[in-house]
């Protein structure tokens, strides 16, 4: 969702 | 991905790579501050979580379960293994002073009010300090050895080319956090004078020492 945080980054 | 952000992570990668090989090959973590890996495991613990939550990609997934690992490994090499030449009369840096303004600022600044962003927050906050005992540490024996100091450039240089990977994403993806590059640019900061000291003194075939 959009407050959710890039999981994608280290 | 852009390049910033696969060089950075790469560079992250060769930084963990270089601490072991510091380990392994002079059997020993003098130099090395186990305070400051604690912190770094912390980080990757709390940060990682996500690994059971979100499937991003094989890559993603193998990164994560590396620097996870391999902090704890390392925690586990400088109070176990090697126990015997971990310097921790000179690794005196409070820990708590680190983790308690970490954890406050976390439940405070976050991008929602749920554990595992709040956890997120608190690794990424705590990560962009976690390095300060092993700084404060080097400024105490007033020395590194070479390896140790090619360890700390590259993990410097992970976050700083982070930067760029954010500004990167701000122009070309519409996509920016505030949280994660504010951390990221304090952390990047904290690296400065040692990379001016990495830069006129290791590099020029120097030992990393400070001036008496």
């Amino acid at each position: 969702d959009e407050l959710d945080h890039d999981h994608d980054e280290l | 991905m852009n390049a910033f952000r696969l060089v950075g992570d790469l560079c992250h990668l060769a930084a963990i790579v270089l601490l072991l090989l510091k380990i392994w090959k002079s059997r020993s973590v003098a130099g090395l501050s186990g305070k400051s890996q604690i912190l770094f495991g912390l980080v990757f613990v709390t940060r990682y979580l996500d690994l059971v939550t979100n499937f991003v990609s094989p890559y993603n997934t193998i990164m994560k379960v590396f620097f996870l690992s391999s902090s704890i490994a390392t925690v586990y090499l400088i109070y176990t293994k090697f126990k015997a030449t971990y310097d921790g009369n000179h690794d005196t840096f409070r820990m708590e002073f680190l983790l308690i303004p970490c954890a406050l600022l976390a439940i405070v600044v976050n991008h929602e009010f749920s554990p595992m962003e709040i956890l997120w927050t608190f690794s990424i906050y705590l990560e962009a300090v976690a390095i300060l005992p092993q700084l404060f540490m080097i400024s105490k024996t007033g020395e590194a050895e070479t390896i140790t100091s090619h360890y700390l450039f590259a993990l410097g240089s992970y976050r700083g080319l982070y930067i760029m990977n954010w500004l990167y994403r701000y122009y070309y993806e519409n996509n920016f956090d505030v949280i994660a590059v504010v951390a990221g640019i304090v952390q990047t900061v904290l690296y400065c004078d040692f990379f001016y000291l990495y830069i006129t003194k290791v590099l020029q075939g120097k030992k990393l020492q400070l001036p008496a």
